[in-house]
C-alpha cells in the first residue's frame, strides 16, 4: 500500500491511498483503503492515509477515528493517531501517516517497520523504515 | 561494518534562499497527493498499481481513495488493467455522483475517461510471483512485506474470522 497526505499554504487537507491489497488474497476481497473513514479519510481538520491489515483497519475506523479522537477529546493530531495506533488497533497490524490543518505531521506504526517520508515548510523532513 | 548508503543533489554554491517557484509549486493538496500515490503506484518495489501483490489466482485487483478537507472523495476497486488507480479514483470524485465504483464497473468507467490501461500482466512482477507462491505455501494471506517461513514454522490455519495471525 502506498499513501500521501498533504495541507497547502492555504490550509487545504487531502489524502490519497492505493494498493494491490493482501497477497494470496480471495478473489473480490476489499481492503481498507477505498473504504473512506477506514483506510483514507480527512476533513477540516487532518488528513489520514493508513496501511496494514486491512481487515484490521476497516474494524477500527482508523483514518476516521484519529479525526474523531481530534474533533471530541481536543487533542492534538499526534496524540489522537498515538492513541488510534497504540489503543485503537492490534499490534503488528497498523501504520499511519496523518498531517493537521496546522501543518503538523504524524507518522506512527504498530508494526517492526513502514515506509515513510515528511517534510513541512518550515524545513523539517524525515526518512524511515523501521 | 554493516551496510552504508549516502547521496547528493550536486554540491556547489546553491543559494540559500531557492527561488518560492522551485520550492512551492503553487499545487493544491488535492493535487499533491494524487501526483505523489502516482509517482509510487509507478514503482514496482510498492504494493500498488505496477507491483500489485497477487490474488490468490495470481491476478492482480488494485483499489485507491482520494479524499480532501471538505470530504469531496472517489473510490475505486477491483481494477485490472489502469495503470494509475489513484487518478480513476480522482476522476470517480470529479466526474460522478457516486463515491465508490468497482470491478466491472470501474473498468468500464476507466474505458469512457480514457485513462491509460494495460493488459493486467504488466503489474505482475516475479518477485511478487515468488511472494504468493510463499504465502500458499505457508497457507496464509499476509501483507505484502511478511517474512517467508522458516523450515521448523508450522503452516498455519487461517483464523474463522479471516484474521491471519502471521498476516
Amino acid at each position: 500500500t502506498v499513501g500521501c497526505v498533504a495541507v497547502d499554504s492555504l490550509g487545504n487537507l487531502a489524502s490519497a491511498t492505493s494498493t494491490g491489497g493482501l497477497v494470496n488474497k480471495m478473489v473480490g476481497r476489499i481492503g481498507d483503503t477505498p473504504i473512506i473513514g477506514a483506510g483514507t479519510y480527512a476533513n477540516s481538520l487532518c488528513a489520514v492515509s493508513a496501511t496494514g491489515k486491512g481487515e484490521a483497519i476497516i474494524r477500527g475506523t482508523v483514518a476516521r477515528d484519529v479525526a474523531a479522537v481530534m474533533e471530541f477529546k481536543y487533542v492534538s493530531l499526534k496524540e489522537a493517531a498515538a492513541y488510534v495506533v497504540e489503543e485503537g488497533t492490534p499490534k503488528g497490524n497498523v501504520g499511519l501517516v496523518a498531517v493537521s490543518a496546522t501543518g503538523e505531521v504524524t507518522m506512527p506504526f504498530n508494526t517492526n517497520g513502514m515506509f515513510r517520508a515528511c517534510a513541512t515548510e518550515d524545513g523539517y523532513s524525515e526518512i524511515g523504515i523501521w | 561494518m554493516g551496510w552504508a548508503i549516502a547521496l547528493h543533489g550536486g554540491a556547489g554554491d546553491i543559494p540559500l534562499s531557492l527561488p518560492p517557484s522551485s520550492s512551492q509549486s503553487q499545487h493544491p493538496a488535492l493535487d499533491v497527493v494524487e501526483l505523489v500515490v502516482r509517482e509510487l503506484e509507478n514503482i514496482p518495489h510498492f504494493n500498488a498499481g505496477k507491483g500489485s501483490v497477487l490474488t490468490t489466482q495470481g491476478t492482480v485487483e488494485m483499489e485507491a481513495c482520494i479524499i480532501d478537507g471538505t470530504k469531496r472523495c472517489g473510490a475505486v476497486s477491483g481494477l485490472t488493467t489502469v495503470v494509475n488507480p489513484i487518478s480513476l479514483a480522482r476522476l470517480v470524485m470529479e466526474k460522478t455522483p457516486h463515491i465508490y465504483l468497482a470491478f466491472d464497473g470501474a473498468e468500464a468507467f476507466a474505458r469512457e475517461q480514457g485513462v491509460e490501461t494495460v493488459d493486467s500482466s504488466h503489474f505482475i512482477t516475479p518477485e511478487n510471483v515468488e511472494r504468493l507462491k510463499q504465502a500458499k505455501e505457508a497457507n496464509r494471506v499476509q501483507i505484502d512485506y511478511t517474512q517467508p517461513l522458516h523450515k521448523d514454522e508450522k503452516k498455519e490455519t487461517p483464523e474463522a474470522d479471516g484474521d491471519s495471525k502471521l498476516g
